[in-house]
């Protein structure tokens, strides 16, 4: 068998969308959709806006609220949706 | 289902909108048709109806944009964020706007409505065959004008049916030549040009000039999208070019290679790697009436649900047969009450079956505001001689019929109704007039309501008189008509043209009240002296008549109090 192509990712001018880690995918759509406040917290407390933030996320979209960056929060994130946030505001 | 802070919806009924522009990618005709079904979706379940105006202001104005496209919330790109929208209100607010770095169709990929040719407007029928080849695609083959067509019937040698596909060389929209075709090649800004061009817009659409003088004639228009046409990338509008050479390999077809997120994409020259023009391959792109039918509902009040299958949910999921879910239903007739027929009639009576004192001297049975002493019911009265009751309820399972101090109770087991029992045998401490009661699901307590003081019995032991501005009630109030249980803890308490939400465990009435009666249920008389909850409906009582909701909120029946709920 020969070795799988080991894929090579190309910048392609005029993509919008870059590629971004997940922390920051997750970060930036927790605050684009409301479930948290764009103020920055420090350490500690910036863990616990985020647990709470993702499990708030996760209500809504009849996930398991495990508070965690799992598989299929993150799969969610990148579906196609609604620009309007889920968190009144 | 959520509304936005506040309850934001139209102070009107006959709501306008007005489409500012189209996307390349459909036809403006189904546009057109795809934005007014999602209307429809809206209108047929509440009195809304939908104007479309074709300039001035409308209440929702749609326009499609990319990226930042003049709001505080600019778009990202193909996929992702597809659309938005602004609740109900001045200004922006009602608007509707569309990511036109999406591929905008129904849902199952590419919708080619044709032009001309003798299939009056038929869409392309994918795939068709031509002279012994299949095409998946619009074609130039069998024309020497160069331009795009398509069968509108599997078989063109068979059927001979066939139209034009989207093309600038046939027509363009929007701009200010009447759809003229582009004119190539032509001038701009002393610029000779060959092809569509973004140049000279910050919008990223594609336009040409029709005369081959833009910069004398000033005649221009948008560039309709080809079928074939990448989406999106740096080369929008371009069809791509096979094969074509990306890190050295040779491509005949579209590939995700080189990319994180698997998305299908083309060179629109013969060399990537030399020019780097590039463009995502039509997909089944995303169904414009789905999306408009959700931002529809922003822009008449609706924020996001969290019921998977409702269409205010949060995220795009395509379906084929759509009808709106019941929680969304629910959502949008809480705010303007559902679709209005014509005015439920009570049955009006050929002969009065009873003396009946109230129709005849209205001062025979003045509502006392205080409670006094009350005109003895003789007992041996059955409930059949009476016609308007103080209250009806449902307590411990049964309706319960109140009147000047005595009951009576419906059981479902029997047709008759049993009574006259005492009320102050049952309940001491309440006053004979009771102006409405009702039983908490939760907790069993019952509250008695009677002028502006209530009392609340958790079995034989009560709390009260108390007034009902501890409940959070104005202090205007003459007294509580109509007590309505809604899910768990919450329960509706009338009084003339409102009503207000009462948080029970909280004891205090919610934010966002008094709404309207007929407004969130339209259809029944907006001076009911009476309505409870029985059996899974809601009635709302008026004289000997009583008009009966059912759960979408719909009157579904006019009766008698006696003949139909005390089965006289």
């Amino acid at each position: 068998w020969s070795l799988p192509l080991k894929s090579v990712f190309v910048t392609f001018p005029g993509d919008i969308m870059k590629n971004m880690t997940d922390g920051e995918l997750a970060e930036g759509y927790l605050k684009k959709f409301g479930y948290m406040d764009t103020l920055q917290r420090s350490g500690f407390q910036s863990m616990v806006s985020t647990s709470k933030a993702l499990k708030r996320m996760q209500r809504q979209m009849g996930l398991e609220e495990t508070g965690e960056l799992d598989k299929s929060t993150i799969e969610a994130m990148k579906k196609p949706r609604c620009g309007v946030p889920d968190v009144a505001n | 289902y959520q509304t936005f802070e506040g309850d934001l919806k139209w102070d009107h009924k006959d709501v306008t909108y007005r489409i500012l522009n189209y996307s390349p990618d459909m036809d403006s005709a189904l546009t057109d048709d795809a934005f007014a079904r999602a209307f429809k979706v809206w209108s047929d379940v509440t009195p809304l109806t939908f104007t479309r105006l074709f300039d001035g202001t409308a209440d929702i104005m749609i326009s499609f944009g990319k990226a930042d496209h003049g709001d505080p919330y600019p778009f990202d790109g193909k996929d992702g964020l597809l659309a938005h929208a602004y609740p109900p209100g001045e200004g922006v607010q009602g608007d509707a706007h569309f990511d036109d770095d999406e591929y905008w169709t129904l849902g199952t990929g590419p919708v080619v409505k044709t032009r001309y040719g003798n299939a009056d407007g038929a869409m392309c029928h994918f795939p068709f065959t031509f002279e012994g080849k299949t095409y998946s695609s619009c074609t130039t083959d069998g024309r020497t004008d160069n331009l795009p067509w398509c069968a509108t019937t599997a078989d063109y040698s068979k059927d001979k049916k066939f139209g034009f596909c989207p093309s600038e060389l046939l027509y363009t929209f929007g701009g200010n030549a009447d759809g003229a075709p582009c004119v190539f090649p032509f001038t701009f800004l002393g610029e000779e040009y060959d092809s569509c061009t973004t140049e000279g817009r910050r919008d990223g659409y594609r336009w040409c000039a029709t005369t081959d003088n833009f910069d004398k004639d000033i005649k221009y228009g948008f560039c309709p999208s080809r079928d074939t046409a990448v989406i999106g990338g740096n080369s929008e509008g371009e069809p791509c070019h096979f094969p074509f050479v990306f890190l050295g390999k040779t491509y005949d077809s579209c590939t995700s290679e080189g990319r994180g997120d698997g998305k299908l994409w083309c060179s629109t020259t013969d060399n990537y790697d030399d020019h780097k023009k590039w463009g995502f391959c039509p997909d089944q792109g995303y169904s414009l009436f789905l999306v408009a039918a959700h931002e529809f509902g922003h822009a008449l009040g609706l924020d996001h649900s969290n019921i998977r299958d409702a269409l205010m949910y949060p995220m795009y999921s395509y379906v084929e047969d759509f009808s709106l879910h019941e929680d969304d239903i629910q959502g949008i007739q809480y705010l303007y009450g559902p679709k209005t027929g014509p005015d439920p009639k009570p049955p009006q009576p050929t002969t009065v079956p009873y003396p009946d004192p109230d129709i005849t001297d209205p001062t025979n049975d003045p509502r006392p505001t205080e409670p006094t002493t009350t005109t003895p019911v003789d007992p041996a009265n059955d409930a059949c001689k009476l016609t308007k009751f103080d209250t009806i309820t449902v307590i411990e399972g049964e309706l319960h019929f109140f009147k000047d101090g005595h009951y009576w109770k419906m059981s479902n087991r029997n047709d008759g109704n049993q009574g006259p029992f005492s009320v102050s045998e049952r309940w001491p401490a309440v006053p004979a007039v009771i102006d409405s009661a009702f039983e908490d699901i939760l907790t069993k307590k019952i509250y008695f309501f009677s002028g502006n003081r209530f009392w609340v019995y958790t079995g034989q032991s009560v709390l009260g008189p108390r007034s009902i501005e501890k409940l959070g009630l104005p202090n205007t109030i003459q007294k509580v008509e109509g007590a309505l249980q809604r899910g768990k803890g919450k329960v509706l308490l009338f009084s003339g043209e409102n009503f207000w939400r009462l948080d029970v465990k909280a004891q205090t009435i919610d934010k966002g009240y008094p709404k309207y009666t007929d407004v969130v249920f339209g259809g029944v008389p907006n001076d009911a002296h009476d309505v409870f909850q029985y059996n899974g409906h809601i009635y709302f009582c008026r004289d000997r008549f009583y008009w009966r909701m059912n759960s979408r909120k719909q009157v579904d029946r006019v009766g008698y109090v006696k003949y139909d709920l005390l089965k006289c």
